[in-house]
């Protein structure tokens, strides 16, 4: 049980740290045990720091900071325990259109096994789909599909 | 396993038969404020088994029925189903395509269904359990699980750990 | 106390119904107190009914009506207790591109009479500004203001 | 009463000597993530009086002080000022300009300012909550309060209204 914990722990501190990286272009990120003797009960932090930055307490990062740390963290809960489909919900919001290219790109390699759907207002996000679809109110409080365009892929 | 199409019919906001493909890779929904977009996601979660209605931002179950609009009367019934290519046998059962589908009326009262045949909501967790698709898992994320992770204390992150791993 | 309670609630209760309209291009929306004959106890919840829809749970609104319906409503409280300078962070972040531009209109409007300093990633919020400041940081972790930009405003 | 100019130095990612202006109408601050943007809405908080540090993000009164980065020492004091047109005499001061200056070192001691006058936190309170601009009042609006007030109860709203009128 502590073992299983342990090793689940120890992977998806190593997928976190990587995709910190990956998604920041630099800086590091890592989850601590807030009291490794008591593996059964103990809470789990995160300390993380931003390219060139000191190492931060979370809540002193900015919006877009905490945002990317968070989905680097989610996808290595993902990359731990797959699903075969994943749906996002604009969960882009908070990212600036730097970060926002720096996580389509992710996405785009990530979506080799594993099929997106992502709900989004930003057009960098939208640029890295194979296929969209519009969602519309016509007639007020009625939703309708809109036709579907297949994204031209620019190589 | 590969997700192939959604259908929802008198959920929430879909008061007309709607029906949305995908193909693999990434498929993105676009559109206004007030659209319907998050309720998709919502219908995705349903069909896969929620039992808790605040996931879905509503108070009680029939708040997923379509509830009318200016020019339109409230429906007596929400019906979402996702329909899977199961070539690959991910999923237990000697179909190549899967169609899960659930059912709830005003009264409170639900049916599911595996490819048209009824069966228990029990049935459809024990099947997308084996496919990594258990409502516990990473398969809806939305910007709430975004504030839920950074917002919560250390024990409390540990519960979300426990529960995606 | 009780008067003064009432009084202030009815002014800002105007304030937000109209506010809401402004902003929505229609619908209604209103306080309500949970126990009018607690007056000095009561609760206070919001009754929302976007353009052409049911009147709604506040809970059951899109992300976007949500955050467009509380800016409705602190703008209720500005209009009853104005203050001379205001300064806002990124909260248009959930609103859709005609969501910004009804915003904006209304910002400018607004700010006839109230000095505004506005944080925002939104192009529409950014064209309806008179002066523009960037902040970057070309060396990590020290923040840089970079030249002030004169907004020509189109009319 | 208008505000024209912001200085901030060693407050949060202001490790130089910064200044901002502003005219009447609406000034737009934009820029990357993590560039400082919200550190000026919470520079404006501080200088203002905010006295309880989870409203600036932080945990202690010294977090609010630049410290360091990957190049750079920590500094041992964060400054701040404001300075107001009062031509229209909103502040009951004898001054067409007045400037209100907040600092406070590592050591937790603070010191206040109004045109350069030593004075107590009490004062600037005072001074301000004559002109609307108490540290209760709408005079910063982030997305948290917004979340604030989207999710808070019916009883929690309350408190927030007796807070803003
Ligand atoms: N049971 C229901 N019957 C009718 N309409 C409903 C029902 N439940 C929710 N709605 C409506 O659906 C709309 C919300 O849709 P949704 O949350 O999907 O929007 P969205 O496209 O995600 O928008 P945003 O971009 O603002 O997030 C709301 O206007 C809400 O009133
Ligand atoms: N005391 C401090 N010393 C040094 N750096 C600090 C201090 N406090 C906060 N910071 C840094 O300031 C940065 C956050 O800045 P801020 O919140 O203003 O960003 P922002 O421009 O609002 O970004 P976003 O668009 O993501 O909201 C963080 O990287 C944080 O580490
Ligand atoms: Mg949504
Ligand atoms: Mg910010």
């Amino acid at each position: 049980m502590a073992k299983q914990f342990k090793a689940a722990f120890a992977q998806i501190n190593d997928h976190f740290g990587e995709l910190f990286v990956r998604l920041f272009g630099g800086g590091r990120a890592q989850l601590i045990l807030a009291d490794p003797n008591d593996i059964l009960g103990t809470g789990i932090e995160i300390i993380v720091q931003p390219p060139g930055k000191k190492q931060q307490n979370l809540a002193l990062l900015s919006g877009g900071e905490r945002a990317l740390t968070v989905i680097a963290l989610l996808f290595a809960f993902l990359s731990f325990r797959p699903t075969p489909f994943c749906v996002l919900d604009e969960i882009d919001a908070a990212l600036d259109e730097a970060n926002v290219q720096r996580f389509s790109e992710f996405l785009q390699d990530y979506a080799r096994s594993t099929q997106f759907i992502v709900v989004t207002h930003r057009k960098g996000t939208m640029e890295a789909a194979d296929v969209m679809h519009g969602v519309t109110m016509e007639e007020s409080g009625v939703s309708k599909l809109i036709s579907v365009k297949f994204m031209d892929k620019a190589g | 396993l590969l997700l192939r199409k959604l259908e929802a019919y008198g959920f929430k906001s879909f008061a007309e038969k709607t029906e949305m493909e995908f193909k693999s890779g990434i498929t993105a929904i676009v559109g206004p404020n007030g659209s319907g977009k998050s309720n998709i996601s919502d219908a995705v979660r349903w069909v896969l088994g929620e039992q808790n209605i605040r996931n879905l931002r509503g108070n009680k179950m029939e708040d997923v029925i379509f509830s009318g609009s200016a020019k339109r009367r409230p429906l007596g019934v929400a019906e979402v189903s996702l329909v899977f290519d199961n070539t690959d046998g991910l999923l237990p059962l000697e179909f190549s395509e899967v169609t899960i589908t659930r059912r709830v009326f005003r009264s409170g009262d639900g049916e599911y269904y595996i490819n048209k045949a009824p069966c228990r909501l029990k049935d459809i967790h024990d099947l997308l359990l084996e496919a990594g698709l258990s409502r516990e898992s990473m398969t809806v994320i939305s910007q709430n699980k975004i504030d839920e992770v950074l917002n919560s204390k250390p024990e409390e992150r540990r519960l979300l750990f426990e529960e995606a791993a």
